[in-house]
């Protein structure tokens, strides 16, 4: 079994492989994919090496075959349904980010409270009212919901939406949710970014 | 020096801290806050060890200390000033959000090239002409700058704002930007974290 620790790093290789195979380089060594990628040799090789390495010595590591091993990881051939719950600026911006269909992550829907967006479209894409929330998830299987509520209300939405079946929640409010041991919930704190670019800076004495 | 792979963890860290310190928690086992953040207790124990770890045998550990020195360590009591470049979706979501400000990060300005945003506000915080970035930057300090412009414009944006000085960039945009050896660039891919609750999703069979 791999550490969740390595998946949240596969992504990333995913990105850099995906970049080199573009660029028609068929294998690459651990100290190139370190300077390209800003982490250490012994890193990689300490990551790589849990799901059978793929390098040699003396050749390094075979591109292709590293980068099929980890779509095959991840699953990037699975396609999932999504949903946004709350139209607002996130929502708006994540329904028109274009790159979530590349990885397998089809947006179908929008929900919302408010009567003035109800009825409209994001990026082609209908926006319901949340009262209609229950029948849409009865006729469509929905895999996952991208919560972009104000956040008095994620704690109410996350139930909702939840309730009426919806196993993965992804999660836009700085609130912890509690939710059953069947619900799997990923919470994004893009400020966690922003903390690891000031600590750069500093560390480049600015 | 502490690696970048721990770097990278230590603001998921500080968060969890923080929400103990305030329910009055004075110790933890790194078995308990395992569970409590889904990291295996052998990482948490390798990450703290990094910085002089803090833990006793059979105490656990201190949850204030640790705090303190992870508060040291990220430079949280420093403040940085930032700019965002691009009024749109993604830039009105990142002016509205509270909790950058929370974590030392002050956003001044926006800037844009639309007429019809220019002289605005969001949030409070003026919209101004690109055109006048050069002297804003003369006459306020900006450590940073956050990139929420369209893709197609994400290479001459960049070099303008590093033209004028600025060193930090929070890049949204899905390119990998190069740049000076003097500029930090973090970027964020909100698709990393999307593959990452699809990965486990499945792992849970769903
Ligand atoms: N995690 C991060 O780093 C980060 C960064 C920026 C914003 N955010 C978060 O994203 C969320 C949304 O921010 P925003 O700027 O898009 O807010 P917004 O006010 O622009 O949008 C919120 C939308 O939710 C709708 N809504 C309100 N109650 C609802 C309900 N009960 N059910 C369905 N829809 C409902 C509103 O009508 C509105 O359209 C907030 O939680 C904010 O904290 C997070
Ligand atoms: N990284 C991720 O996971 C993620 C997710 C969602 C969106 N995005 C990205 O965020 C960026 C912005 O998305 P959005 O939905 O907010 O777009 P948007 O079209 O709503 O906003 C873009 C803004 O940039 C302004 N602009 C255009 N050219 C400019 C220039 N030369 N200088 C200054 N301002 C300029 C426009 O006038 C507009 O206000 C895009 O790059 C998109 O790919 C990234």
């Amino acid at each position: 079994k791999i550490s969740m620790a390595v998946i949240r790093r596969l992504p990333r290789y995913f990105r850099y492989l995906h970049d080199l195979l573009k660029l028609d380089i068929k294998r690459i060594s651990s100290r190139e994919l370190s300077e390209r990628m800003c982490i250490t040799a012994s890193q990689i090789r300490q990551d790589l090496n849990c799901f059978g390495g793929f390098g040699q010595q003396g050749y390094g590591y075979n591109v292709e075959s590293l980068y099929n091993e980890i779509s095959r990881i991840l699953g990037v051939d699975k396609r999932f349904t999504c949903i946004i719950v709350g139209a607002g600026n996130m929502g708006t911006a994540l329904a028109n980010y274009e790159n979530f269909k590349k990885r397998g992550f089809d947006i179908v829907a929008i929900f919302d409270v408010d009567p003035a967006k109800i009825g409209g479209k994001i990026n082609g894409i209908d926006i319901y009212s949340m009262d209609t929330l229950e029948d849409f998830v009865k006729q469509h299987k929905v895999d996952i919901a991208m919560l972009t509520v104000p956040n008095r209300t994620i704690t109410e939405v996350a139930e909702k939406v939840t309730s009426v079946g919806i196993k993965g929640i992804w999660n836009f409010s700085p609130h912890e949710l509690r939710l059953g041991e069947d619900v799997v919930v990923e919470n994004v704190h893009l400020s966690d970014s922003l903390m690891v670019l000031g600590y750069r800076l500093r560390s480049k004495g600015y």
